[in-house]
């Protein structure tokens, strides 16, 4: 999944 | 996390609580676009549904929780407490114009078809468009009172900053996503022509007035 590094951002 | 990344959502919480304050200390939301409250208030309880089903940081639960918590606040003090001051007449701008097309957008063009997956699309582009009632409302009444500026300079300044971070991560750690870098890129281009006059008549300490 390419979001999972995204998670942290609001 | 980054300095960019910190500075971004510094510079978000800073907006919200400037605008809590305006209409507390005032005990008005005269200028204020309850639509765009509204519109923020749905970005937030789509895109932060992981609340619930993954645990990230204390930082990024507790933000999320304020981000949330407040923007509610903020609708209640317009539509309910001080509604008497809400200038409905001037807050006229067609809502369900850019919320219909965004969730078929969302549906259409996102990473992963699932429900959280494209319930976060859908915040992540409605986001970027949130403000144009409120810019719609100044650009209709023709003026903004100074905190209002402050406000909307500083959430403008949010998505800018989240650019550089994007930019910032492409480099450290070759990622990028390109719903979030498109989304950030119109929502700060629909702030230029504020920041404009923001930088040349509000720093110089003279009313926001528009151009008719």
């Amino acid at each position: 999944r390419i979001r999972t590094q995204l998670k942290d951002e609001l | 996390m980054n300095i960019f990344r910190l500075a971004g959502d510094i510079s978000h919480l800073l907006a919200i609580f400037i605008l809590l304050i305006k209409i507390w200390r005032s005990r008005s939301c005269a200028g204020i676009s309850g639509k765009s409250q509204v519109l923020f208030g749905m970005v937030f309880l789509t895109r932060y549904l992981d609340l619930f089903t993954s645990f990230i940081s204390v930082y990024n639960t507790v933000m999320k929780v304020i981000f949330i918590l407040a923007t509610l606040v903020t609708i209640y003090l317009v539509f309910f407490k001080f509604r008497a001051t809400y200038d409905s007449n001037n807050d006229t701008f067609r809502a369900e114009l850019l919320v219909i097309p965004i969730a078929g957008l969302a549906v259409l063009v996102n990473h992963e078809f699932s429900l959280f997956e494209i319930l976060w699309t859908f915040s992540i582009y409605l986001e970027s468009v949130s403000i144009m009632p409120q810019l719609y409302m100044i650009s209709k009444t023709g003026e903004a009172e100074t905190i209002t500026s402050h406000y909307l300079f500083a959430l403008g300044l949010y998505r800018g900053l989240y650019i550089v971070n994007w930019v910032w991560r492409y480099y450290t750690e070759q990622f990028y996503d390109w719903i979030a870098i498109v989304a950030g890129v119109v929502q700060t281009l629909l702030y230029c022509d504020f920041f404009y006059l923001y930088i040349t008549k509000v720093i110089k300490g003279k009313e926001m007035s528009l151009p008719a």
